[in-house]
């Protein structure tokens, strides 16, 4: 028996059984993809299996890697007006070499309870790291800035697109050194740090949740002569 | 020369046979998020020559029934998927990614000769 489901797992794409200790909140625009294509294949309605029209974009394999990196402790809170700092990090050798990345989105998720009354306006940077970290250095030297935006109120998860960074990673594993985050009280605005601030990036820091989500196509699977059949 | 019709209970025909696999049953809810099962239809029957064209067969099919009543040796028309439906799978793998995938022709919808 442990032979046959040996070889129903690489048939479905896996190496070995997989054990998670907790399941990863699914986002729901995962959940809703699978409820979609779930409710077509029971209607019997044809489907493009390698484009994902929620999307907008091809693809047969989504993945929500999630984020393995981890937040800086300023030595005095609040120093220069930053009010989190965090290094990024996604693993991404589940993705094989076969796989094309269609697409490439940051999700950045402050939990809706941080925004609350939120007070001051925070400023939220990206970056990528482009030198390995080195031993003693507090943050890690951050390379080109990707984005810079104020966080106003509660709106959800930020989203950013993150295709050629991604691609580039995939090109080259040993580039991937991950990305900096940073939060900080908008100019001005930090005078004072009060009690209400310190909350703020309290909560933000306990709610913070990062993924990326990856789709990718897998010519051998989606072919553009039976995509074009179909 | 005529052939003889078989006696061939309707039971016995070919017919799409539903099975339920809970993920339950085999540990695989510890990393499948959805769906809670699989529908492992299979086909299973008889595709005797006089029933091929009663029994959504091929036109092979019927050819292969024909020449098997003649020659013996000519293997049996086989009930075989006629109509197949993709699924999709939410699961978490080692990494702790969580993946979405459609899986095509998985589901059996239905059977016939072929």
């Amino acid at each position: 028996l442990q032979l046959q489901e040996y070889d129903f797992l690489q048939f479905l794409g896996l190496d070995k059984m997989t054990l998670p200790r907790t399941f990863q909140p699914v986002p729901s625009i995962l959940n809703k993809i699978f409820q979609d294509w779930e409710a077509a294949a029971t209607a019997g309605d044809w489907q493009d299996l390698c484009y994902v029209k929620e999307l907008g974009v091809y693809g047969n394999l989504l993945r929500l890697v999630p984020d393995q990196g981890f937040f800086l402790y300023l030595k005095k809170p609040f120093q220069d007006d930053y009010c989190l700092q965090k290094l990024l990090y996604f693993n991404l050798s589940a993705i094989k070499a076969k796989e094309q990345l269609t697409m490439a989105q940051l999700r950045l998720d402050l939990g809706s309870n941080s925004y609350y009354n939120l007070g001051p306006e925070l400023e939220l940077a990206l970056s990528v790291v482009q030198e390995p970290h080195k031993w003693g250095q507090v943050t890690p030297t951050p390379g080109r800035r990707f984005a810079l935006q104020s966080i106003l109120w509660p709106q959800g998860a930020l989203r950013f697109s993150l295709q050629d960074v991604v691609q580039g990673w995939n090109s080259n594993p040993q580039k991937n050194l991950g990305l900096f985050l940073e939060i900080m009280v908008q100019e001005g605005r930090g005078s004072g740090v009060n009690f209400q601030l310190e909350d703020i990036c309290t909560r933000l820091r306990r709610s913070f949740h990062a993924s990326l989500l990856v789709v990718t196509l897998n010519p051998e699977q989606c072919q553009p002569s039976s995509r074009k059949r179909r | 020369a005529a052939i003889p019709v078989p006696k061939v209970s309707c039971k016995n025909l070919c017919h799409r046979h539903q099975l339920f696999i809970n993920f339950k049953d085999l540990g695989w809810h510890k990393w499948v998020i959805a769906p809670k099962g699989f529908m492992a239809n299979y086909c299973h029957g008889d595709c005797p020559f006089s029933l091929t064209t009663y029994l959504n067969s091929s036109n092979y099919a019927f050819m292969q029934a024909l020449m098997h009543e003649v020659d013996p040796e000519v293997p049996q028309a086989t009930c075989i998927p006629t109509k197949l439906s993709p699924i999709s799978i939410l699961y978490q793998d080692n990494n702790d990614n969580v993946i979405l995938r459609h899986y095509e022709d998985m589901v059996v919808d239905e059977c016939g000769c072929g």
